[in-house]
């Protein structure tokens, strides 16, 4: 059983570690990963005991090996194939955005209502209409559903992703979700993320 | 001494319980919270008394005095006047993003290094160019910068809002920003909101 908090950890871990394995570093100390992840070096080393990691006192991890466990745990010694369903301002930094294809997340098709924007292109792949969500979801096996339109159609949306068998979604658009107890809803709002930095900004005292 | 894990769920806390207010709810239980930000009731209780709130046992918290809590803890009894630099697909989805003024965040300049972009208006907000960065965010006395430039320019961007007086950077360019230590850098990844969406997906059991 792996708390939350440490999930959401491991991926920072994960892009420092492969900073590391770049620049040839073979051990890393949980000082040093306690500073990437703004936590005490304690819930470092609590962190990685959930992934059966321990590192040698005086020597710390090999990184090599947290690499494989963190992206084992992660699912990310696989291929993720991911449907973005919204192609406006954001939608489209989204598919540019080359951080996810170095996680193996490869976007597979896009998805908008906008017959203008339908069957153009981008990086390759061409838009579709959403009468098309389900039966590209199906026939491409995607697994993931990105959804950047308006809140009023999230939920349409998000029915269409399902029905074509995806597992998970992300949801940026301000509206709340009904899935079905199987497909797991992660909702990313931007503005906690300023709210957090106007905490550490107005300069009051953490850990 | 607030711990980072605890200040990363203050905002969570808030969205929920904004939403209460409207639907004027009086009191919420540590259980009712610990499912929005997918912790367990212990942890509610545990962030919570870091902020000398506690609920009474059987009838729960108070959601008008948490709110309020929370708003100063977060610092947002104040207005945060932001400033945005790169104004491509991703700077414009967070110039239109509403989720930002409901948090007091106000969008107060622009900037881009696109001559084409530079005198354009989006929001009744009017692009000028890097050159005025420092000028404009010592004279409008803005706190908080956006990076939404390629990983190329975010150093020197975040050079001339530092020069002028942000003390604060929500860094969205692939590129490690080296600042004095008085600026807090926040680095945002959405590879990361995958990642652990994938974790989820792929049906790893957590607590
Ligand atoms: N969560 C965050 O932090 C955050 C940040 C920025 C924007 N947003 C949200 O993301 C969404 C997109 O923002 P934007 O700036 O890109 O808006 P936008 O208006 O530029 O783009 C929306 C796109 O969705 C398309 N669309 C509309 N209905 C659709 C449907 N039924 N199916 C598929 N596509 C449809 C439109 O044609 C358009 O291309 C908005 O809901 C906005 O509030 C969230
Ligand atoms: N962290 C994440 O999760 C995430 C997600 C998507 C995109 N991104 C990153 O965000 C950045 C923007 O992405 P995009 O899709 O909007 O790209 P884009 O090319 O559409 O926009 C970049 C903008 O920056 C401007 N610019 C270039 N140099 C500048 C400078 N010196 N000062 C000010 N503005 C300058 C350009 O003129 C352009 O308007 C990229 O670095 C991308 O990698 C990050």
């Amino acid at each position: 059983h792996i708390p939350e908090a440490t999930v959401s950890r491991l991926p920072l871990y994960l892009r420092s570690l492969l900073e590391f394995t770049e620049q040839r570093v073979a051990t890393v100390s949980s000082e040093r990963l306690a500073s990437v992840a703004g936590v005490n070096a304690a819930k470092v080393r609590k962190d990685l005991s959930y992934l059966g990691s321990y590192g040698t006192r005086g020597v710390g991890y090999d990184v090599e090996y947290l690499v494989r466990r963190i992206q084992e745990q992660l699912g990310l010694d696989q291929d993720w194939r991911v449907a973005i369903a919204g192609l406006g301002n954001l939608g489209r930094a989204l598919v540019n955005y080359r951080g996810f294809g170095e996680r193996r997340f490869s976007v597979e098709a896009l998805f908008d209502a906008d017959a203008a924007k339908v069957g153009t292109e981008i990086n390759g792949v061409v838009i579709q209409g959403t009468e098309d969500i389900e039966r590209t979801v199906r026939e491409r096996d995607l697994s993931i559903g990105i959804i950047a339109t308006p809140a009023g159609s999230a939920q349409d949306v998000a029915e269409r992703l399902v029905e074509g068998g995806v597992t998970g979604i992300l949801n940026f658009a301000p509206a709340v979700l009904t899935v079905p107890d199987h497909v797991r809803v992660r909702k990313v709002d931007l503005s906690i993320e300023l709210q957090i930095l106007a905490f550490y900004v107005s300069g009051t005292v953490t850990e």
